[in-house]
């Protein structure tokens, strides 16, 4: 295929391989040296490295923003959306003043193939498959769900303990590296205010908590920015979201990502369900792929202006 | 690699909550190799699940002597499939 020399030239109406993904990462740090750089945070069962770009102007340690796109290798939309939101991060950067004033005092942290080994087998063996590929001792069947691996009510219901079940939480916490890369990596950096993990493709903003229908503690405030950040949303093409916390919105999902997140003390922890506005489901045409960043792109605006102007 | 001739993605649409417990039923029920795509949330959201070609006739007999209404939303997925491949192969071209 036609390698882009540069991101301007790359193509953000189609879906890309990893190795596309991976050589767009590397192109946006050498185009922009003042503001991205890449972290590689770990390395995936089948030792592929999970690549983070960082978006930053400065200072050290500043407080930050975490988005993953990508953790269900089989939702396309959301890598694809991903990296247009990286390359929407570098173009706005110095033009916008909202992005501007975001960056100015915050870093912002992007993972977008937080699943690569499920990814490339997406690509290559099973357009279908969701989990990682680690295999499972005891049972043929491979894989764990990342967004039942974390530490935040595992074993509760709400997650499966079938190996062959698409929502097998894993024989431990934390057991897949693609999900022990991020904790460690949160852990360390210890000032992060908002994550973000993004789905597809339910049409759904949500937040903390799916493992427990108690309530977290901030969900007044949660829910309030929710629905701000699905009005602008909408405000684009009128795709309409629902919001609310997970356990009451989509169902019952013990060990998630964003309750984990909640728990260790990053308050604006969101977990987006991306379009279909259709019946294409995972298999949305490549046609979608820019307005669902750009609808998607002004609700994460609208977190992440919040997070900036609410620094805690 | 992994294919999916005849592969049908259904759209499910419970009437009540009875009928969303009986389509939560379904998650059960292994021998059907049901791969839910949307999962039971409420009643005003549809469920949507890859039926594979073996077990299609058993799932709508299931669903239609329950009175569940379904619609096809993927008749073929892998006749999806060969199409989202050849528009990445194309556009890359």
């Amino acid at each position: 295929t036609a390698e882009p020399r540069n991101t301007d030239s790359f193509d953000f109406s189609r879906y890309h391989t990893i190795s596309e993904i991976y050589s767009f990462q590397d192109m946006l740090v050498a185009e922009n040296p003042n503001l991205v750089s890449k972290i590689v945070i770990g390395q995936s069962y089948e030792g592929r490295p999970l690549n983070v770009l960082k978006f930053s102007t400065g200072g050290t340690n500043r407080p930050a923003i975490w988005i993953d796109t990508g953790i269900h290798s089989r939702e396309w939309v959301t890598q694809a959306s991903g990296t247009w939101f990286a390359k929407k991060i570098v173009t706005d950067y110095g033009r916008d003043p909202a992005i501007t004033a975001i960056l100015n005092k915050m870093d912002i942290f992007l993972e977008m193939v937080t699943n690569p080994d499920g990814y490339y087998y997406t690509h290559n063996s099973n357009r279908m498959w969701r989990k990682t590929r680690k295999p499972n001792s005891g049972s043929s069947c491979v894989g764990v769900d990342p967004n039942r691996n974390w530490d935040a009510g595992f074993g509760a219901p709400g997650a499966s303990d079938n190996p062959c079940s698409e929502t097998y939480r894993g024989p431990s916490v934390h057991s897949e590296s693609e999900v022990k890369s991020i904790v460690d990596f949160v852990k360390s950096h210890s000032n992060f205010k908002a994550f973000v993990s993004i789905h597809s493709y339910s049409q759904m903003l949500m937040y903390p908590y799916g493992y427990t229908k108690t309530p977290c503690k901030d969900q007044t405030e949660l829910h309030n920015l929710a629905k701000k950040a699905i009005t602008d949303l909408a405000s684009l093409y009128g795709t309409s979201y629902t919001y609310g916390s997970i356990i009451n919105t989509i169902y019952q999902a013990s060990g998630n990502t964003i309750d984990w997140t909640y728990d260790q003390g990053i308050k604006y922890s969101y977990t987006f369900e991306l379009r279909d506005t259709g019946r294409y489901g995972f298999i949305l045409p490549a046609d979608q792929i820019i307005p669902n960043a750009k609808e998607t792109w002004l609700a994460l605006m609208a977190i992440m202006d919040h997070t900036s102007k609410n620094i805690y | 690699k992994e294919t999916f001739e005849g592969h049908q993605v259904l759209r499910i649409v419970a009437k009540d909550e009875t009928q969303l417990s009986l389509i939560k039923n379904l998650e059960d029920m292994v021998e059907f190799e049901l791969d839910f795509w949307r999962g039971v949330t409420d009643v005003s959201t549809p469920v949507d699940v890859r039926v594979p070609f073996h077990s299609l006739q058993s799932v709508k007999i299931h669903l239609e002597s329950r009175d569940i209404e379904y619609s096809i939303m993927i008749e073929d997925l892998q006749v999806m499939l060969d199409e989202e491949q050849q528009e990445m192969e194309s556009a890359a071209r």
